[in-house]
């Protein structure tokens, strides 16, 4: 009941602003899908497969409380406030991706032969804040 | 100044020779006089323009592997990856790179010596250029594919293999200095490929880095009924296409998957959110209460 008397009621029509500062960013940073078939790149004529390849991208903005989302280090947090309180020229936290998968290609080589190879870090699985 | 819409200059943008270039997507052209770009590429897209460019500029034709060979490795690609290219968790195989050579043609002797029921004995040379310093052996197999359309019932067959030298002083096939033979049995029962496990005898070969490998194969097949001499001829057409030579690698470099390493990698350091420490509290002084009260309240209205 004390808290209650200390703390003044805040009048409704600014709730809706005090609680805007914790709205998560409309076009918050997420995982976008890209599909590319290798023939659009004319890169067919050596990569046999696969036919289609989807690296996905990671896209958005990055909201102010990014800890427990993304899994940021604490300096993310740190350059965000000095973006909007010390020095708007040092960019705010960019969206990146966090965790790739691997990718099997088979290849013709320069000299006829064909090669099986699985390549790491070629799609990107999980995004973060940095 | 980048826009943010603009697509990010990273996206995969073949280098390809300058005719690709003109037909590529403007999405996917590098901006002009980019040139450094192509040394920022990462190692894969390098290697795939840097196969554009050269089979562009040198004006060669790319040679065109053997179709046998090529419906081989379609096979292994299909049990080793999915549909869209993700590796298949196999807990067997340690290797990342399976390459597959076809013989060079200049050293071919073909004969067959019925007497001795020999299918054929041919020298065969293998180019292992493309073979990077980064990429161990594992396996390495003689690939022999057979056409199963005849009626065959199964056969035994011994392989003698020999290798040779490779003598620089002759023209075009070096005469033999030394052969080391290796003789293996195994039965061919309708099957459409035999793989003739040749590790141990290639290893030090590989191991030293030699490029060139100069092998004589001598095929001896005891048929299932050696009367019958229609089947003996039908099956020495079938057997006299050259084997391919397949080796099985783990390549080391940093761009190749490495399983194990990805297991380890992800037990080590899972992207978990981060428990926010007392730096962060001190440095928002009131405001970092104020969010955790608003945080308790939006968690309470989520």
């Amino acid at each position: 009941e004390e808290n209650l008397k200390e703390a003044p009621a805040t009048p409704p029509q600014n709730l809706s602003e005090y609680f805007k500062q914790f709205l998560f960013p409309q076009n918050e940073c997420e995982l976008h899908s890209f599909r590319l078939s290798f023939s659009q790149l004319k890169w067919d004529k050596w990569i046999i497969a696969p036919h289609r390849y989807s690296p996905q991208y990671c896209k958005g903005d990055c909201p102010r409380v990014v800890g427990h989302r993304y899994g940021s280090p604490v300096h993310t947090m740190v350059q965000n406030i000095i973006y909007e309180k010390l020095d708007s020229s040092v960019p705010r936290p960019s969206c990146v991706p966090a965790e790739y998968s691997p990718l099997s290609v088979l290849t013709i080589e320069p000299d006829g032969s064909i090669v099986y190879k699985e390549y790491e870090d070629m799609i990107a699985t999980k995004c973060t804040c940095r | 100044p980048r826009s943010e819409d603009r697509a990010a200059p990273d996206k995969p943008s073949g280098l390809l020779g300058a005719p690709e270039l003109s037909e590529l997507h403007p999405l996917l052209r590098l901006p002009q006089g980019v040139s450094r770009g192509y040394a920022l590429l990462p190692p894969l897209l390098k290697v795939l323009s840097d196969q554009g460019r050269q089979s562009w500029e040198s004006g060669t034709p790319r040679l065109q592997p053997d179709s046998r060979a090529l419906r081989y490795m379609k096979r292994l690609y299909k049990m080793y990856a999915t549909k869209e290219g993700i590796p298949k968790a196999h807990k067997s195989h340690l290797y990342n790179t399976v390459r597959l050579f076809t013989p060079c043609s200049e050293c071919q002797h073909r004969h067959r010596d019925l007497v001795t029921g020999d299918l054929h004995s041919v020298d065969l040379l293998f180019n292992l250029d493309r073979v990077t310093a980064l990429e161990h052996l594992l396996k390495s197999v003689l690939l022999y594919s057979f056409d199963t359309s005849v009626p065959t019932s199964s056969f035994m067959c011994t392989c003698h293999l020999s290798v040779k030298e490779h003598d620089f002083s002759s023209q075009v096939c070096p005469s033999v200095s030394h052969s080391v033979a290796l003789s293996l049995h195994f039965e061919v029962r309708k099957r459409k490929w035999v793989e003739i496990d040749v590790t141990s005898f290639l290893q030090p070969l590989i191991a030293t880095n030699r490029r060139n490998i100069h092998m004589a194969v001598n095929f001896t097949c005891i048929l299932g009924n050696p009367q019958d001499n229609t089947k003996q001829d039908n099956l020495i057409n079938m057997a006299l296409v050259p084997p391919s030579l397949l080796l099985y690698l783990n390549d080391t470099s940093e761009q190749a998957y490495h399983r194990w390493n990805s297991l380890r990698h992800r037990r080590k350091s899972p992207v978990q959110p981060k428990q926010r420490n007392s730096l962060f509290a001190d440095v928002t002084g009131d405001e970092g209460r104020e969010k955790t009260q608003g945080k308790r309240a939006s968690r309470h209205r989520r």
